[in-house]
Formats: structure tokens, sequence, C-alpha cells
């Protein structure tokens, strides 16, 4: 695109992936849900 | 060849020849005019003379002549009058550039010096196109990061709110909760080994 | 000055041309009027060479008006006075439209280069502006996916 050449090219050229970054958020919930599920385990074990 | 005086006719609004030329029409027809008047008075004042034996074939010949003459004269001296008028009055000399022309005295290399603005100002223009569709994109980034930065502050809030679950519930530290109740169950297992024992 | 120039040459012309049409020319060429009046073909010369100088002189007084010449000769002799130290040649026009045209439209051009420089600068200052908000948003949200990533470690 012609801004490539533009003052502020650098900037526009490092853009990240901001879609990528909230599909990642998607791992940190399943984490989290594994680590529930396990403490929901432990604690019926003990119960 | 024939000077056109184009230059003149750019400062005075008309050619020098062309006014040379409607000002000899005129004189000559105000001397045509004024022969034939001249001629009229004297057809009428014969008219007054019954005894005259001029006739107005012979007034005519002598209007011819007198005409003929001066038409001659006429002639010569209107050439001078024109050439004088022509070289030091109705004339722009070499040197003297008009002010309207002014610009051509600035910028004598223009046509080179056109081609190059023309291809500076594309250029600049192009580099300022450039430059607005980059602003453009910038300011959607920024919109774009409003709504990232609130997705990711969402999550940092819903721990929030799973951490306050868990205070509100009496386990700040699962850590030590996990401790104390580990030791708790293997304490009770213990003690229900000893009691079986006990009463085996 | 032109205009005196002008009218003296004017005047010049109409003294030789009624000296050259002398009343004895006149009288020569209507012989026989002159014979039959003389005294009337003096007073009708006079009113002839009257009439034509009038007439002449008026004609040159309206050309003179039309095309506003008392004007134009002073002007043309100013210009011609401020001229005085050039020896060259004036520039004159090539007769080519398209070539001549160029040195009028140069100094706009310069100026249309000049303004788009500056909107230009403007425009590069507004996106550095905006550049720099945009890299600070993206180190904010770096910041916060660390700390998510923080706090999902520490549930881990």
């Amino acid at each position: 695109p012609a801004y490539l050449q533009t003052s502020q090219a650098q900037v526009l050229s490092s853009k990240p992936d901001y879609q990528k970054i909230l599909d990642e958020q998607g791992e940190v919930f399943c984490c989290v849900e594994l680590v529930l599920d396990e403490l929901q385990q432990a604690v019926k074990l003990l119960q | 060849s024939v000077n056109p005086m184009a230059y003149e006719a750019q400062f005075f609004g008309f050619t020098p020849q062309t006014c040379m030329l409607r000002v000899y029409i005129a004189f000559q027809d105000y001397l045509f005019e004024t022969m034939l008047l001249v001629e009229s008075v004297m057809l009428k004042k014969m008219d007054g003379f019954p005894d005259c034996k001029i006739s107005p074939f012979e007034l005519r010949k002598s209007t011819e002549k007198f005409l003929l003459f001066m038409k001659e004269h006429f002639d010569k001296l209107f050439s001078k009058m024109e050439e004088v008028l022509l070289q030091l009055v109705l004339n722009i000399p070499k040197n003297v550039l008009l002010p309207e022309d002014k610009v051509h005295e600035q910028y004598p290399d223009s046509k080179e010096q056109f081609q190059a603005l023309q291809d500076e100002i594309h250029q600049l223009q192009e580099q300022y196109r450039a430059e607005a569709s980059a602003g453009q994109a910038l300011r959607a980034e920024l919109e774009e990061q409003k709504v990232v930065q609130a997705e990711l502050e969402k999550i940092l809030q819903w721990f929030d709110g799973l951490e306050n679950i868990c205070r509100k519930y009496g386990t700040s530290n699962f850590k030590e909760s996990f401790t104390f109740l580990t030791q708790n169950s293997k304490k009770l297992q213990d003690m229900l080994k000893d009691v079986e024992k006990k009463s085996k | 000055g032109r205009a005196q120039v002008f009218a003296t040459v004017v005047d010049t012309f109409l003294e030789k041309l009624v000296a050259a049409g002398s009343y004895q020319r006149f009288a020569n060429c209507y012989r026989c009027f002159y014979r039959l009046q003389p005294e009337m073909t003096r007073s009708i010369y006079d009113q002839f060479i009257a009439q034509l100088q009038t007439s002449i002189k008026e004609e040159i007084q309206e050309v003179k008006n039309e095309g506003n010449l008392e004007a134009l000769f002073n002007s043309l002799d100013k210009i011609v006075e401020e001229a005085k130290n050039q020896e060259e040649p004036a520039w004159r026009p090539s007769g080519i439209p398209e070539e001549d045209i160029c040195s009028t439209v140069v100094p706009y051009l310069l100026k249309h280069k000049l303004y788009l420089q500056k909107v230009l600068k403007v425009k590069e200052e507004e996106n550095r502006k905006v550049a720099e908000s945009v890299l600070a948003g993206r180190d904010r949200i770096a910041e916060l996916q660390q700390r998510i990533q923080a706090r999902k470690h520490a549930w881990q």
C-alpha cells in the first residue's frame, strides 16, 4: 500500500495482529478451566 | 518582410498599421468631400450668373486637376508622416519589456523549470495522499486498540471476580487451604486406622 | 514625449499639405472660375482650407480619444524611460503560446509547491503524534497481555 512509503512506515509495518492476540486469550480460559476442574476433583477427593 | 508590430498591438490594443490606415482613409475621404463641396459651391454661384460660359464639365475637369495634384502631395506627405509615427511614436523599442511581461524576465528558462516543477508537485501530491492514507490507517489502529484493550481488561476483571468469589467463600489462598485439608485428611485417615486397630 | 511628437508630426503634415495646395495652384486649376469671380475664388479657397484643416484635426482628436492615445503615450514614455539602462533586447513573445505561458505559470507553480510542502509537513507532524499514541497503545496492550499471563500462571 502507498502508506508504506510514508514518514510512519515503520510504525505501520510493525502493526501487531490484534485478532490473534484476542484469539490467544481463549487459551487462558481453557487453562484456568482445567485448573478449576482439577481443584474441584481434588476437593471432592478430600471431602 | 512585413513587421506585424504584434508587441505594439499588445500595448496599444490595435496594430499601428491599422491605425495609420484608418487615418489615411479618413483624411482622403475629407479631401474628396471638401473638393466636392468646393465644386458644388462653384456650380451654385455659376447658376447666379446667366452669362456664365463655364460648363459643369469644365468645372469638373478643374476639380479633377486640382484633386490629382492634392492627392499626389497628400500621399507623399502622409507616407512620410506614417514612417515617422511608426518609428518614433507607435513603436516599442527592442530593449523595452512591457510591465505585464516582467515574469518572463524573472523566469527565462521557464520551460525546463515548468516541467521540473510539475514533476515535483506531482510527487508532493503523491506523498501527501500517502500521508493522508497513513493517518487514516493509524487512527483505525487506535480504534482497534481501544476494542482490544477493553477485551483484555475484561479478562483481568474476570480474574478479579474469580478471586473475589474465592475470598467470599473463605479461600483466599488455595495452596494453604489444600495443605491444611490434605494434612487434616491424612490425620483423619491415621486416626481411623488407629481406632480400627484398637477395636480389633 | 510621444504625445508631443504625434501632435507635431500631424501639424507639420497639415502645414505642408496646405502649402502644397496653395491659392495660386487652386486659382490656376480653376482658371475659368477665377477669371469670372476672383474674390469669390479666394473666399471659396479659404473655406476649403479651413474645412480641410478642421476635419483632419477632428479626426485626429477622435482617434486619440477612441484609442486613449494620450494616456498610452505617457505610459509608454515612462516604461521606455525605466528601461533606458537596458542594452540587451528584451523578451518578446515567441509565437508559441504553450512555451510563453510557462513563464506566467511558473510563479503559481512555485507557490503551489511551497503550499504542498507546508501541508505535507503539517500532515507528517499530525501523523507523528498519532503514531506516538499508537505505540503507547501497543505497549499498554502488551502490558495487559503480560498481566493476564501472570494471573494464569498464578492459578496454574
